[in-house]
C-alpha cells in the first residue's frame, strides 16, 4: 500500500533531524506513481505532488510517530480538498419545466444515466419527462423508451413517416414544448455520444443548447477513463460550459483517477455517481470515497 | 564516429511523459526505459534517429504478432467451419458496433456470416444488433428479452451449422470484470458453445475502449481468466486517446490486437498495423 511504501521512505530520514528537499524525493516520487497508477492525469499528478510537497516541508513529517501514515493523511485531506463536496443540487427553473441535458462520449452511459436522473425525481415526488434526441445510433430511441416505461415517464421523440426526424435541435425545442403542454416539471434531453474532435457533432450539442437554453448541463464521464479524460473535459466545457459531471461505473474497480483531473482542471463540481446498470443504482457523489479509491 | 552510450536525462523524462500520458502505464513505461537504456549501453547510438529507431522497436516487441490460428484478413481460409467468434468486454466499449462491422467485412470477403444475439440483459440490445444484421446483411439469432444467452450462443451455432455459415460472431451483455456471477455466466456461455461445435468459440475477442486507463490490466485478467481471450480489438481510436493500455496487455498476457475501431460507421474498422500504431504514439 501506499502507506507501507511511504514508511520505508521515509524510514531512512529519522535521525537526519530535519526534511529537506532532497531526502524526501523518493516519498514524493511514490506519491506522484500511485497517483499515475490510479490515471490522475500527468500534469495534475505533477501540480498536486509539489503542493504536498510545500505541505511536507512545512510540517515536522519526521517526528511524528508513523510519518508514512501521517504522509498519507496529508495526501488524503488534499484529494478530498480538490475533488470538491457533496452537492447534487440541479438549478431548478422558475418557470416549468426545468430542461436538463445530457452530454458526453460514445459509450459512457448518459442513456442509461439520463434514465436514472428521471427516477430520482420521480421518487422526489416531481414529474420528469425525457427527450429522445439521439437519432444516430441504432435503436437509441427504442433504448431510452424501454428505460422510460420501466419506470413510467414519459418520452417524447419524433417520427415522421416511420423514420427518426434527423434533426436533434428541434427533437429538443419540441420536446420542451411537450413538456410544458403536459405539464411535466422537468425534461431530461438524451444526446448522442460524440467526440471532442468531431467538429460537426460539437457544433451540434452547442447548437441543441442554444435552442433550449438548458436550466442544467451535465457531462457524464466513465471512471476509468485515462489520460484523455482532461482534453475531453476541456473542450465540452470550452463549448457547453456544463454545470455539472456525472461519473460512471463506479461498481467497477477502477481508481478513478479522472475525476481529480477533471475536477482540478475544469472547477466544474461531480454531482452524481453511477454504480450500476439498474436504474436506481444512482448517488451523490463523495470526495472522501472517491479520495479512498485513488489511494488505492 | 563515435556513437553514444548513454541517453540524458530529459530525453528519458519526455519518453516517460510521451508513455504515460498515452496510457502505456508507469510500470510498463519503466520497463520500456530500462530496456532503452539497456541497449543504447550496449549497441550505442549515432543519431537521434537511431534513437527514435530503438525506441519504437523496443514498444514494438512488447506488441504481439498474429497468431495463425487466428487470421486477421477477412479473405484468409478459416480454420474451422463454423468459426466461431465471441465478442466480450465491459460495459459501452463497442462489442455491438465491432460486430457490425465484422460481419460486414467477412460478408465483402465472400464468407457467409450469422449473428447471435446474446445479450439479452440490455434495453434494446437486440434491436440494436438487429440492424447492424440489416445494414451488414447478414442473418441474426434471436430471442426474447431476459432468455438464457447460453441458449441464444448455443441456437446461433446450430443454426449456422445447418445453413453451413463461415462465420458466427456472437455478441454479449457487457459485464464489468469485477461481478463474478456475470463472469461466471459467461464462462458457462463458452462451455455451452463447446458442445455445439467442439472447440467453439474459436476466438474470444476482447473489445477495450482507447481511452480506458489502468483498469484495463484487471478487464484483461479477468475476462482471460473466465474465457481465454485470444485477441483485442481496441476502439474509438477516432478521438484523441492514444490506446496505449494494448502494449503492456499484449505483452504480460500474449494477446494480440487484432483490430481497431476508428469510427461509428461500418466501414470504420482497421487491422491493427504495429508499425503505425507505435509510430501514432509519436505523433
Ligand atoms: N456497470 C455499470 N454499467 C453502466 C453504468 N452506467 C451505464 N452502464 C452501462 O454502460 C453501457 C453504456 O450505457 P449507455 O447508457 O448506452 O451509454 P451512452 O453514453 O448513452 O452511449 P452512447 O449513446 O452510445 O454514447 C450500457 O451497457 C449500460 O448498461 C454504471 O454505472 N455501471
Ligand atoms: N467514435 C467511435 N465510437 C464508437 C466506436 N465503436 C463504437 N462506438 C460507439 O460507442 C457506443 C457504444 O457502442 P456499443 O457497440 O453499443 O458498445 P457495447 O460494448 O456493445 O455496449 P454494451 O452492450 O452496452 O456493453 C456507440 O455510440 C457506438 O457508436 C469507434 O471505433 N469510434
Ligand atoms: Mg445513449
Ligand atoms: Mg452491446
Amino acid at each position: 500500500s501506499l502507506s507501507e511504501k511511504l514508511e520505508g521512505a521515509l524510514q531512512s530520514l529519522s535521525g537526519q533531524g530535519r526534511i529537506t528537499e532532497l531526502n524526501i524525493a523518493e516519498s514524493m516520487r511514490e506519491i506522484r506513481r500511485a497517483l499515475l497508477d490510479a490515471d490522475v492525469n500527468y500534469q495534475v499528478a505533477k501540480d498536486f505532488t509539489d503542493r504536498i510537497k510545500e505541505q511536507v516541508l512545512g510540517q515536522d513529517v519526521i517526528n511524528a510517530v508513523s510519518p508514512g501514515q501521517l504522509l498519507v493523511k496529508i495526501v488524503y485531506d488534499e484529494l478530498v480538498h480538490f475533488l470538491g463536496e457533496t452537492q447534487q443540487d440541479i438549478t431548478f427553473s422558475q418557470n416549468p419545466p426545468t430542461v436538463i441535458l445530457i452530454a458526453g462520449l460514445q459509450g459512457s452511459g448518459k442513456t442509461t444515466f439520463a434514465g436514472k436522473l428521471a427516477n430520482h425525481f420521480k421518487g422526489k415526488g416531481r414529474s420528469p419527462m425525457l427527450a429522445a434526441a439521439d437519432v444516430y445510433r441504432p435503436a437509441a430511441v427504442d433504448q431510452l423508451k424501454t428505460l422510460a416505461d420501466s419506470i413510467e415517464v414519459p418520452v417524447y421523440s419524433l417520427e415522421e413517416n416511420g423514420q427518426i426526424v434527423q434533426d436533434p435541435v428541434r427533437i429538443a425545442r419540441e420536446a420542451v414544448k411537450a413538456a410544458r403542454e403536459q405539464a411535466r416539471d422537468i425534461l431530461i434531453i438524451d444526446t448522442a455520444g460524440r467526440l471532442h474532435v468531431d467538429d460537426k457533432m460539437m457544433t451540434e450539442v452547442a447548437d441543441i443548447k442554444s435552442a433550449v437554453s438548458p436550466d442544467e448541463i451535465l457531462f457524464v464521464v466513465d471512471a476509468m477513463t485515462g489520460q484523455d479524460a482532461v482534453n475531453t473535459a476541456v473542450e465540452f466545457n470550452q463549448r457547453l460550459n456544463f454545470d455539472g459531471v456525472v461519473l460512471t461505473k463506479l461498481d467497477g474497480d477502477t481508481r478513478g483517477g479522472a475525476a481529480l483531473s477533471i475536477r482540478t482542471v475544469v472547477e466544474k463540481p461531480i454531482k452524481f455517481a453511477s454504480t450500476g446498470e439498474k436504474l436506481d443504482a444512482l448517488t451523490p457523489f463523495y470526495p472522501e470515497r472517491m479520495a479512498q479509491r485513488i489511494l488505492g | 564516429v563515435r556513437g553514444k552510450d548513454s541517453v540524458d536525462e530529459e530525453m528519458l523524462d519526455d519518453l516517460e511523459e510521451l508513455l504515460v500520458t498515452s496510457d502505456v502505464g508507469v510500470k510498463t513505461t519503466v520497463d520500456i526505459i530500462r530496456q532503452v537504456e539497456d541497449r543504447v549501453s550496449r549497441d550505442k547510438f549515432v543519431s537521434i534517429d537511431d534513437l527514435n529507431t530503438l525506441i519504437k522497436d523496443e514498444i514494438t516487441s512488447l506488441l504481439l504478432s498474429d497468431n495463425p490460428t487466428q487470421p486477421i484478413d477477412f479473405d484468409a481460409p478459416l480454420p474451422n467451419s463454423p468459426h466461431v467468434i465471441m465478442v466480450v468486454g465491459v460495459n459501452g466499449v463497442g462489442k455491438t458496433t465491432t460486430i457490425g462491422k465484422l460481419a460486414s467485412r467477412y460478408k465483402a470477403a465472400g464468407k457467409s456470416v450469422m449473428l447471435g444475439a446474446a445479450d439479452t440483459f440490455r434495453a434494446a440490445a437486440t434491436e440494436q444488433l438487429d440492424i447492424w444484421a440489416e445494414r451488414a446483411d447478414v442473418p441474426i439469432t434471436k430471442q426474447g428479452h431476459g432468455a438464457d444467452p447460453a441458449a441464444v450462443a448455443y441456437d446461433t451455432i446450430a443454426a449456422a451449422k445447418s445453413r453451413n455459415i463461415d462465420v458466427v460472431l456472437i455478441d454479449t451483455a457487457g459485464r464489468l470484470h469485477t461481478k463474478g456471477g456475470l463472469m461466471d455466466e459467461l464462462t458457462k456461455i463458452k462451455r455451452v458453445m463447446d458442445k455445439q461445435v467442439v472447440g467453439a468459440p474459436h476466438e474470444v475477442l476482447l473489445v477495450l475502449d482507447a481511452s480506458t486507463g489502468q483498469n484495463a490490466i484487471r478487464q484483461a485478467q479477468e475476462f482471460t481468466n473466465a474465457v481465454d481471450v485470444t485477441g483485442l480489438v481496441l476502439t474509438k481510436l477516432d478521438g484523441t486517446a492514444k490506446g496505449g493500455i494494448v502494449i503492456g496487455i499484449s505483452n504480460e498476457f500474449r494477446i494480440p490486437v487484432k483490430y481497431i475501431g476508428v469510427g461509428e460507421g461500418i466501414e470504420d474498422l482497421q487491422l491493427f498495423d504495429r508499425p503505425r500504431f507505435v509510430g501514432a504514439l509519436f505523433g
